[in-house]
């Protein structure tokens, strides 16, 4: 199982729709700074389940939502697609516990008419929720938590946090 | 509860002081609870001590590259307890020297033959190492996009044009 | 107590502007009371706006190297208020892409006119338009020395050379 | 006035005398991880007045000390000496208030017989103290605090300190 691809539309400083493809091994995402490089990262943590709107240096979730930068007209949703490979292993089993060669994962959130913000979660283009995303995650070990993803400024964080904040981190993977 | 922080403290105390070693060429490292009969009314010590310095040092008098360093170990020490698919890493090599940025581009790719690494960087030694380069830019409008046919060349180009503009 | 902090707050917020406008290549920066009337009773807001983003953006949004040159165009308009004979920055490139530490190295070496810079760096970019260059080194036995008949060529090189062992 | 040269001894990482000589303009100092550059900075610090030993990232003056490293003796006192070159302006006055060309401004922390931490401070070789320290170099504008000094890490703390620590930071220079 990996990550094939990271499809945005109007998250953060994406304007419109943009693909990013990925493949097995080692890749390297550079750029200027601003560019939306850490960006991408919080997509990802987006559709794990990011703790909160914070991790993802957001106020809330319309903060999320592209914003029009200079001149361009604000957008009104937010849309954020992991397409994992999940090929079927000599077992017959599968890492990501669906029974399809290719899994997408969909979390999109929406301003409504009253301003409000509603995030929808699709599995494969079918209706989902956060606690099946997590579950069927946690199956194939790709969590959100325990260091997999580890976001710009968190190994300084780690080195200087305290010992108690130290030992809950490792509570959380225990 | 107890049993299990135990458990998972002596796991992840293994790997820390084996990839600890690896990335400081011969240092050694070692996780200690403040205290151990009642873990969760104290906290979790990092010791690290790099090679050719005293055995004395505490984590807070090392440097920021050292730090690092112990960190990113420990980073790596977690995720060998219990092993995911993917990996991302964001900018772990800000300040880092040379040497060091290699030792841990060269973890990745080694890790990459058994779990994806996806890393941001701005380094040219890790994006040497790498197999496959993205580029993400803005075009002053504040609108983020991939650069299309982007590969080595281009991304170590991408950081020696605006060096060499810089120069 | 108070008159003296809206007279400073005027004075750092007018150099603030004028010099993040120059980091950032004509972005606007602004420093706003959270309690104008009492100002004891709340904090002090940063907010900067980089060329070519929204001026919804919120200091908290922007990435790690545009925060890096809004605060350090806070430390200069801070610098500018009550001038010093002398300046030690360390390390203050880390997470900044070659244009922008070119940017912060022009900076200092402008300063330099006035008042004394040393800054501790690892990038070439700076390295290069620095007027003199001093190489600090251990020698595996944890004891630091000076590396002696050092110059611009050997600071690059000991980047460089640790860069082609690197590769 | 400049800043003409730092002389270390037995300053934490440095064994035994060092002397680094600085130039007017604009100085690099380069160098691996672990080398000891931020500990030059430490230096000045230290006889500038840093604010506690916490800031030097020391526990307490003790760990100022050259602890032996891998296998030195370890010493039993640490000293650093500033030397300023303090020319007189056209005007006849000096930037610091002291008649001489060059000013030497020294700190020493000695441990005694009873493993106590002993601080001493010198003028140009005769016996001061820390105020007199402070009020020459707040003179000259040559104080430790007002971001003069810049340590590894203050710039990201900067920007993710809270509104309130910011403001603070403004009180500390008005
Ligand atoms: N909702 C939004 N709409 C438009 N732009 C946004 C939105 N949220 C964040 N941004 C912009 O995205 C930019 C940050 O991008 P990001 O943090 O990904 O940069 P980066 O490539 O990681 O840079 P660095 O190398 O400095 O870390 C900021 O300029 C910010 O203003
Ligand atoms: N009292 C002491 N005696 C001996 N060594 C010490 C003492 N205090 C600190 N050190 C050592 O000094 C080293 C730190 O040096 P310093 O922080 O100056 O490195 P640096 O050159 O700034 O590195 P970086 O590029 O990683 O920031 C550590 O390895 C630490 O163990
Ligand atoms: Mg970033
Ligand atoms: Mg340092």
């Amino acid at each position: 199982m990996y990550l094939k691809s990271l499809e945005v539309e109007n998250f953060k400083s994406f304007k419109g729709e943009a693909v990013i493809p990925f493949d097995r091994g080692f890749t390297a995402i550079t750029g200027p700074n601003g560019s939306g490089k850490s960006n991408c990262g919080d997509a990802v943590q987006f559709v794990l389940g990011a703790r909160s709107a914070k991790v993802l240096r957001a106020q809330n979730s319309k903060d999320l939502i592209f914003n029009g930068g200079k001149s361009n007209r604000p957008a009104r949703n937010a849309k954020v697609t992991l397409v994992f490979a999940n090929p079927a292993l000599s077992n017959g089993r599968r890492r990501l516990p669906i029974d399809s060669d290719e899994v997408r994962m969909t979390r999109e959130v929406r301003l409504t008419k009253s301003n409000n913000t509603v995030s929808t979660y699709l599995l494969n283009g079918e209706e989902s929720n956060q606690k099946s995303f997590h579950r069927i995650l946690g199956q194939a070990n790709a969590r959100p938590d325990g260091y997999n993803i580890v976001l710009q400024g968190d190994v300084t964080r780690l080195s200087s946090m305290t010992a108690v904040e130290r030992r809950k981190v490792l509570d959380s993977v225990a | 509860r107890k049993t299990r922080l135990l458990a998972t403290l002596k796991e992840v105390n293994k790997n820390f002081k084996i990839v600890y070693n690896r990335l400081s060429n011969g240092g050694r490292g070692e996780l200690f609870l403040e205290n151990p009969d009642e873990p969760f009314k104290g906290g979790l010590d990092m010791w690290a001590q790099p090679r050719g310095k005293s055995n004395k040092s505490r984590l807070q008098g090392l440097s920021g590259g050292e730090k690092s360093m112990a960190s990113l170990s420990l980073i790596f020490a977690i995720q060998d307890h219990d092993p995911s698919p993917f990996y991302y890493f964001d900018e772990v090599d800000q300040n880092l020297d040379v040497p060091n940025s290699k030792l841990i581009a060269t973890e990745c790719r080694n890790r990459s033959e058994a779990a994806q690494f996806i890393m941001v960087t701005l380094r040219k030694v890790s994006l040497e190492l790498a197999d496959h380069h993205i580029g993400i830019t803005h075009g002053g409008d504040g609108c983020s996009r991939r650069i299309v046919d982007f590969n080595r060349e281009r991304a170590i180009e991408l950081g020696a044009e605006a060096e060499k503009e810089a120069a």
